[in-house]
């Protein structure tokens, strides 16, 4: 005398589907224009040392740009090992260019 | 002169191209 049908699992989840509707994901903070650390005065992707170096250059008004060695005595702080390693480094991305030989700098976006 | 010309003209290429 049991009942024989199971009547178990009593009917319930029967497909009932939740859109689980999410808040839109839209704050979250930081990192928004990627670009995190390596933030001392940089903001053309340039050291503090390159960014020097590159400010001497363009201030110099002359035709035939800077010397290294005036950029030494302007940069007294700076070991020259490094402030050609600069100029090197600027050099190569176009931001300054040798004028009447190898030692002498001039910045492109100066003019 | 030329010269300096010249290597303000490729660097400026060097420049333009790293911008991209």
């Amino acid at each position: 005398s049991r009942p024989q049908h199971m009547s178990g699992a009593g009917g319930g989840m029967s497909g009932k589907i939740e859109p689980m509707s999410r808040p839109t994901m839209g704050s979250m903070e930081g990192n928004v224009g990627g670009y995190a650390g390596a933030s001392d005065m940089t903001n053309n992707g340039l050291s503090a040392n390159q960014n020097q170096v590159l400010c001497l250059i363009r201030s110099c008004p002359d035709q035939q740009g800077i010397s290294i060695h005036e950029l030494k005595k302007r940069l007294g702080s700076m070991s020259m090992m490094v402030i050609k390693q600069a100029v090197e480094f600027l050099s190569n991305e176009g931001h300054i260019f040798s004028t009447i030989d190898e030692d002498h700098y001039k910045s492109t976006d100066s003019d | 002169l030329d010269r300096i010309a010249r290597n303000k003209k490729a660097a400026l290429e060097r420049l333009t191209s790293a911008q991209t």
